[in-house]
């Protein structure tokens, strides 16, 4: 699921 | 990575170097609100908690230090640095910053992905740097003449978060199940504070004449 994607933006 | 996120990220950059220039080579930092830069050092210190735990790449981590460290250094220079701390203008910056802080947590406590405690600091930096530069917009009606740099210093972290933007919707329409509505919301917020700032910095760049907000 989509919540736990790291964020990878800063 | 896509282009529209590089270049957010380096005209971000970019904004931090104009505004280390203007410090350095004005030696003063009048029209810049260390209150903005304090928020700004916060939404940075809350946000890359993960810097030690998760490593994406070495661009990420780099970046990272480099947004954490200039902007503790910007503060503490408008704080303690002998020189420049005389130059601030301690009595137009009087926004009320620490309600940002108070609002944004509990948001953050309210709307988050997931209630743990990465992801409600992340949420709260989020939102808070969605509201960082209302006490510089205000000190520069405030202040009234604002000199280049400072006027670019600003457009460039306005123009940043507009790359952002661009940079959610290319991953919404490539990326399967990509969402992020925190961002997308706190991200639209924030560069529609910019607005006016726009405007104006639009129409002194067509008069070729010196950036004025209006009181």
């Amino acid at each position: 699921d989509t919540e736990t994607v790291p964020h990878d933006e800063l | 990575m896509n282009i529209f996120r590089l270049a957010g990220d380096m005209t971000h950059l970019f904004s931090v170097l104009v505004l280390l220039l203007k410090i350095y080579a004005t030696k003063s930092c009048s029209g810049i609100s260390l209150k903005t830069q304090e928020l700004y050092a916060l939404v940075f210190l809350t946000r890359y908690l993960d810097l030690f735990t998760d490593f994406i790449s070495v661009y990420n981590s780099v970046m990272k230090v480099v947004f954490i460290s200039s902007s503790v250094a910007i503060v503490w220079c408008m704080r303690y640095h002998p020189l420049t701390r005389r130059t601030y203008d301690k009595d137009l910056d009087t926004f009320r910053h620490y309600i940002l802080v108070g609002v944004s947590i509990i948001l953050a406590l309210l709307f988050h992905d997931r209630f743990t405690f990465r992801e409600v600091f992340w949420a709260f930096s989020i939102y808070l740097e969605a509201v960082a530069i209302l006490p510089q917009l205000v000190l520069l009606q405030r202040s009234g003449n604002v000199d280049n740099l400072t006027g670019q210093y600003v457009f460039f972290l306005g123009a940043y978060r507009a790359f952002y933007i661009l940079n959610w919707i290319y991953r919404y329409f490539t990326e399967n199940h990509y969402s992020r509505w925190i961002s997308w919301l706190a991200g639209f917020v924030q560069t529609a504070l910019y607005a006016d700032f726009f405007y104006y910095y639009f129409v002194s760049w067509k008069n070729n004449a010196k950036l004025q907000l209006p009181a």
